[in-house]
């Protein structure tokens, strides 16, 4: 379950880190 | 039998070029030795060949699964060629069979900051703590990886219970965290200017407000489970926020679509096990 969570804020992180 | 133990004692001498030749050749005759696969593995990973050796520890690996020798070397080989997530993937193997150890995952973090895979060195530092507790070195680098992420603000007081308290407390080791002290409207807007990623509960006020508003940030509402707010999942304005979190379950995911049947199309929905 935590890892799904992880999973969905390293995405969110790669999405802010593309749009800088 | 005769070609393996003369490839081996050529490797001990150090003439790897020749011990392979003889490793080789016993493979042909026995392809499917586990042994002489993760010795050949070996040979080649000495010859700088970490790709050729990383198939044979793999082949070994599949042929016999309880070698840690062979997993350890796997690993190894995984580092040589920036591999860090194949190498992290078998951690948990290595770990049941008791040669996982902190060397290892600090050097696996090391290979993932140098890919500025933060997630990665983050996830292998914390790991290598939980192993070895004290190494104070490292809790200073943690923090600093931490701070280079986005920054998570929890639209909701910290020890709230539940689900939602065990994601924040989770969240909070890998991320700089902060969370609702007052439901003040400034100290509501200022932690959502501050942060990178907001995170709201659901059924909360908070989050149809901010759905509303200029987006300064990415926007997760959730868990959902099985409370129907229909009036409530109805003021939320869906295309300002960026994922839902919902546990799955066939009762709430239908009654979350009769209430909402266009939000699959307005907002991304994860499904957490």
């Amino acid at each position: 379950q935590l890892d799904k969570i992880n999973g969905l804020l390293i995405e969110l992180e790669a999405e802010i880190e593309s749009e800088q | 039998l005769v070609h393996y133990e003369k490839g081996l004692e050529l490797a001990e001498a150090g003439k790897y070029c020749q011990a392979l030749e003889y490793m080789q050749e016993h493979l042909r005759r026995t392809p499917d030795d586990a042994e002489v696969l993760n010795d050949t593995g070996a040979i080649l990973y000495c010859l700088g060949r970490s790709d050729e050796a990383i198939d044979h520890f793999v082949k070994a690996r599949s042929t016999r699964n309880d070698s840690a020798e062979t997993l350890w070397n796997l690993a190894e080989a995984y580092l040589a060629t920036g591999k860090a997530s194949e190498a992290a993937e078998i951690f948990d193997d290595m770990d049941r069979m008791g040669v996982l150890n902190a060397d290892l995952l600090n050097r696996t973090a090391e290979v993932f900051l140098n890919q500025n895979n933060k997630a990665g060195a983050l996830e292998m530092l914390l790991r290598s703590l939980q192993v070895w507790s004290d190494q104070e070195v490292l809790r200073p680098m943690v923090d600093i990886i931490r701070s280079k992420r986005p920054k998570v603000a929890f639209l909701f007081k910290e020890n709230s219970t539940g689900a939602v308290n065990e994601i924040a407390r989770f969240v909070k080791e890998r991320f700089v965290v902060r969370f609702l002290e007052d439901s003040g409207e400034d100290q509501v807007q200022g932690l959502i200017e501050w942060s990178d990623i907001a995170w709201f509960e659901w059924g909360s006020d908070l989050a149809v407000t901010a759905s509303k508003q200029v987006k300064t940030c990415k926007t997760i509402i959730g868990p959902y489970l099985d409370e129907g707010n229909p009036q409530w999942s109805r003021a939320v304005n869906w295309t300002n926020i960026d994922v839902l979190v919902t546990v799955d379950g066939c009762t709430a995911q239908e009654a979350l679509a009769g209430e909402l049947p266009e939000l699959e199309s307005q907002t991304s929905i994860a499904v957490i096990p």
